[in-house]
């Protein structure tokens, strides 16, 4: 099963 | 002092019924450009990007940038309050203002309401999204994507979107079965019914059904929506306001263990 993947893990916070 | 102005309440209606199902509460920020909202569901799995353009109001005013924190489910109580065909303007007297006013105009001018709502302090988190060059960018009917997200949600919770020189296909398979939608590109661009691919490489990403029908419920303000994709990174679903801005929204792919 695929994973869900959160936001943060492709963009930076600012 | 803070003021804008819409000639039709039922724009302003359709952008908050796009975005409340998927957030609570959302910082407003306000400056002479526009009005942009940005904020992840509680989740932070998807994330809504909205610009409001200064001049796509009727009369817009804001003498000094703020940022007015809004619960959604609050605004949304007070939009119903107004007629598709009133004129709206959302007005906050002070800097650094705890409550924003929203006054409709009935179009003869004979009725006259406003609303005060409380605003909140809302800290959220800020994404820095990078300017990308998708693998995939498809142009296809709003109302068409809407049917394929509610069709396949029947079958699984997650939703296969593939993107080739053919078409574009989307899947989904569950204990009740399989089911496949395939879109070809049409050859008449123009179209409002059109499907267009522009395409570099194709790609394959998996995707939770259930947020891609959250993003459906912008279908009423476009007749096209924008899908972007590349491998193992966020789609980008966007949707055009008229002449006046966007939504777009966000979608952390899922990714094989």
């Amino acid at each position: 099963t695929p994973i869900q993947n959160d936001l943060q893990e492709f963009y930076a916070l600012v | 002092m803070f003021e804008a102005s819409l000639a039709q309440s039922a724009i302003l209606k359709k952008v908050l019924d796009a975005i409340k199902d998927l957030l609570n509460e959302a910082n407003f920020e306000c400056t002479d450009d526009g009005i942009k909202v940005q904020a992840m569901d509680n989740s932070h799995v998807s994330l809504v990007s909205l610009e409001l353009r200064s001049d796509g109001f009727e009369k817009y005013r804001c003498d000094r940038n703020l940022s007015m924190g809004v619960n959604l489910a609050s605004m949304a109580k007070i939009m119903r309050c107004s007629s598709n065909s009133d004129k709206v303007t959302i007005k906050a007297q002070d800097d650094n203002p705890d409550k924003v006013s929203f006054i409709f105009e009935s179009s003869n001018q004979e009725r006259i309401s406003d609303y005060e709502m409380k605003l909140m302090d809302i800290d959220a988190d800020q994404l820095g999204i990078p300017d990308t060059e998708y693998s995939c960018v498809v142009k296809m009917p709003s109302a068409e994507f809407a049917r394929i997200c509610k069709d396949l949600n029947q079958f699984g919770e997650s939703l296969v979107i593939s993107c080739s020189k053919e078409g574009i296909k989307f899947s989904t398979s569950g204990d009740l079965g399989s089911a496949n939608v395939k879109l070809a590109q049409t050859t008449d661009a123009d179209k409002d019914d059109a499907v267009t691919i522009e395409m570099r490489s194709p790609v394959t990403l998996t995707f939770a059904c259930r947020y891609l029908n959250h993003f459906t419920k912008a279908t009423p303000l476009s007749s096209q929506v924008q899908l972007s994709m590349s491998d193992e990174i966020p789609l980008l679903v966007e949707y055009r306001i008229g002449d006046m801005g966007c939504i777009k929204y966000y979608l952390a792919p899922k990714i094989d263990d």
